[in-house]
């Protein structure tokens, strides 16, 4: 066969230095024939996904020789924003393992990293503004945390991989292991007229607490560089509002009333427009949205619950129905396993289902596989994650007509060998084998 | 291919790669050349997965020796 010496690239726009945004363009297009070996994309950013094509084009003979067979590609993905949310607060997860994923994350052309980096019961980001957020949060401060130079070698090792960072940093709920750091921070909870001792969501009555969030705001917005920053707001537990005689004294100041939700938008309203003064723009969980928080036009809501308060698909409708921009991730829960190939369901969701106008469907711009951690860690991330992950990556690339689940299994069985030999403990599909298992190095 | 791409033609004719012989290369009207750090990188990752092979192992005891 004529011997291929070099693939030719050609960026047409500059942009080496810079971070990929949404709005980054990733198409590429792929030509290998008798007179090229050629890869022409736009951006920095589609030349790394054509390069990550290129390298699965490339097979190997049983005699060793590697081919590449002649080939026209044209490829650009479905939708800008496809991710995978990550949780290093339930159970704190090496740097390594972090990285490793991202490396894993770009095999699968996924372009966001969804950083779930505090929540219940930890507070591993190592914040220089409150280090006593660290020092008093539940994980070990010297050995559980992420540095500053920790986060700063996330942030690069995905950029050189087209890939952004959303932190999220959840309030008012979820913020318990916030508490110790932060006196005075947390609603004391009353049973009858005397405190109960246990704290709840944020305290969002008191300036102190928004003089807290704008200082602290400022820190993520300068460590953080993407434009978004993913501010939570779900599952927040009234009980402890309630209880409070101060808290019940302001809602009646405010004529609130007893409806604590809009207690709660109060709050989001706050927190975003101290967000936004920074430039930023966010990302918060579809209970916001749910709740009627008043929130600016180009908010995007995360969809994640499947069933309540309505099934997921009539949430996209309502949601976009809103005018808002809308990423999915309610069926795409990881973390739940089931016995057997369950990535055929996760493959088989079409995020553009529901009943919606098309300048409605429009408003999908993605979504993100979920791996919450409470039952994941460094030793069983990635088994669960790959190929398993691969399904949604797919979904969120491919066409949507890409959807015959027999020429999908045959690829992705061939795919998780390939992860095999590119070191990562990916977990079979089915009964079977690879032909590189327990090669020798 | 792992996603499927938009658009794909290919096929049986294939040319020959030789890893010591096969380099990535700048086209000359790129604007992006030697010292783009996201490529330049992605170059050296690239030509390390395709012609090495670590595949990943399992814990030695139980590894079966051919």
């Amino acid at each position: 066969a004529p011997e291929k010496n070099s693939l030719v690239i050609l960026v047409v726009t500059p942009g080496c230095n810079q971070l990929p945004s949404l709005e980054s363009v990733e198409n590429y297009t792929l030509t290998i024939n008798d007179d090229h070996c050629f890869l022409l994309s736009q951006t920095v950013w589609g030349a790394l996904r054509g390069l990550e094509t290129f390298s699965q084009l490339v097979w190997r003979s049983p005699e060793g020789t590697f081919f590449i067979n002649k080939t026209e590609i044209e490829d650009f993905p479905r939708f800008s924003h496809r991710g995978l949310l990550l949780d290093t607060s339930r159970h704190y997860l090496p740097l390594t393992s972090i990285l490793d994923t991202l490396d894993v994350m770009a095999y699968n052309k996924f372009n966001v990293f969804h950083w779930h980096l505090v929540d219940d019961s930890s507070f591993p980001y190592d914040s220089f503004t409150f280090p006593e957020l660290t020092r008093k949060g539940s994980y070990n401060p010297a050995t559980h945390i992420y540095t500053a130079q920790d986060v700063r070698e996330v942030i690069e090792y995905a950029r050189l991989r087209g890939i952004r960072v959303l932190v999220e940093f959840d309030t008012p709920g979820h913020t318990l292991s916030w508490g110790p750091g932060v006196p005075g921070l947390l609603t004391p909870c009353y049973s009858g007229s005397h405190p109960s001792g246990t704290f709840g969501p944020v305290n969002p009555i008191l300036n102190s607490t928004y003089e807290f969030m704008s200082t602290f705001f400022l820190e993520v917005s300068s460590v953080f560089p993407d434009f978004y920053l993913h501010l939570g707001g779900d599952e927040v537990d009234f009980t402890c509002w309630k209880s409070n005689p101060d808290i019940q004294a302001f809602m009646k100041k405010q004529g609130f009333g007893n409806d604590f939700k809009e207690l709660e938008s109060f709050y989001i309203q706050t927190l975003l427009n101290i967000v936004s003064a920074y430039g930023k723009g966010y990302v918060v969980w579809q209970e916001v949205f749910d709740n009627k928080v008043k929130v600016r036009p180009d908010t995007i809501i995360q969809v994640w619950r499947e069933e309540a308060p309505v099934r997921y698909m009539k949430e996209m409708e309502l949601i976009t129905g809103a005018g808002f921009r809308v990423l999915l991730s309610a069926p795409w829960y990881l973390n739940h396993i089931t016995y057997g190939p369950d990535w055929r369901e996760i493959y088989m969701v079409e995020p553009l289902e529901f009943k919606g106008s098309p300048q409605q469907k429009a408003l999908v711009i993605g979504g993100e596989a979920c791996m919450w951690g409470e039952y994941v860690d460094s030793t069983n991330l990635a088994p669960r994650l790959w190929p398993r992950a691969g399904a949604v990556a797919e979904r969120l690339w491919s066409n949507k007509l890409v959807t015959n689940l027999d020429f999908a299994f045959k690829r992705l069985t061939q795919f998780r060998c390939e992860l095999l030999r590119r070191g990562v403990q990916a977990q079979p599909l089915s009964v079977g084998y690879c032909e590189q298992e327990f090669e020798q190095t | 291919l792992w996603p499927w791409p938009q658009y794909i033609q290919t096929s049986e004719s294939h040319y020959a790669i030789f890893p010591h012989n096969f380099q990535f290369q700048y086209h000359v009207s790129s604007t992006a050349q030697p010292g783009c750090s996201v490529l330049d990188e992605a170059f050296q990752r690239y030509r390390d997965l395709l012609f090495t092979s670590r595949p990943w192992q399992p814990p030695e005891p139980t590894r079966k020796q051919h």
